[in-house]
């Protein structure tokens, strides 16, 4: 179970960038 | 926005460099077309590749870029609203086709003309932000990213093309 961390840093690193493209296509 | 507030572009987006360019050429003269070639190169790039760390940066930047731009442009309706802006890039983008269709067809092959078709065929894989694109807007983009090679092939060989 020690690994689980290092792959959510990289999908949250993702979900940063996509949560931004769907809030510039809201306004 | 002055200057070129982009860092290098990463190997991996090497399929988004034209549609980059096509943006800064827009810059001044039609922001509207700059803003979503830019929005398409992010949403191309974001799924070839956000983890490695060149790519990451290059993404964070563009994405920068892309809300600032959003900003200093509230007040244009191409820009606020997609349903306008979607008909913005289209008929840019016919606009485009046709001048190099027309010219085409009544014999004048020149530079201009191959980079016409070209960055028609650019602009009709933009309106991709918007969903799928119509049978007939992707004939129109094979057809114009055919003739850009065929024309650019033949000025460069000196022959005329048929």
């Amino acid at each position: 179970t020690s690994t689980i961390g290092t792959p959510s840093t990289a999908s949250e690193q993702q979900d940063e960038l996509s949560q931004r493209l769907a809030q510039l296509r809201q306004m | 926005a002055a200057g070129s507030p982009l860092p290098p572009l990463p190997a991996a987006f090497k399929a988004v460099q034209h549609h980059l360019k096509t943006a800064t050429d827009h810059e001044k003269r039609d922001p509207v077309i700059a803003y979503y070639c830019r929005l398409y190169s992010m949403q191309t790039a974001m799924a070839i590749d956000s983890k490695s760390n060149d790519c990451r940066g290059f993404l964070i930047k563009l994405m920068d870029l892309l809300e600032q731009m959003k900003t200093q442009l509230q007040g244009t309706d191409a820009i606020t609203n997609e349903v306008v802006g979607q008909a913005h890039v289209e008929n840019y983008a016919l606009r485009l086709f046709s001048f190099a269709d027309n010219n085409d067809r009544a014999g004048t092959f020149n530079k201009t003309v191959v980079k016409s078709f070209y960055t028609a065929s650019l602009l009709f894989d933009v309106l991709q932000v918007f969903g799928e694109i119509s049978e007939d807007l992707l004939k129109h983009r094979k057809y114009a990213r055919w003739k850009s090679a065929y024309i650019h092939d033949c000025l460069r060989k000196g022959e005329t093309p048929i």
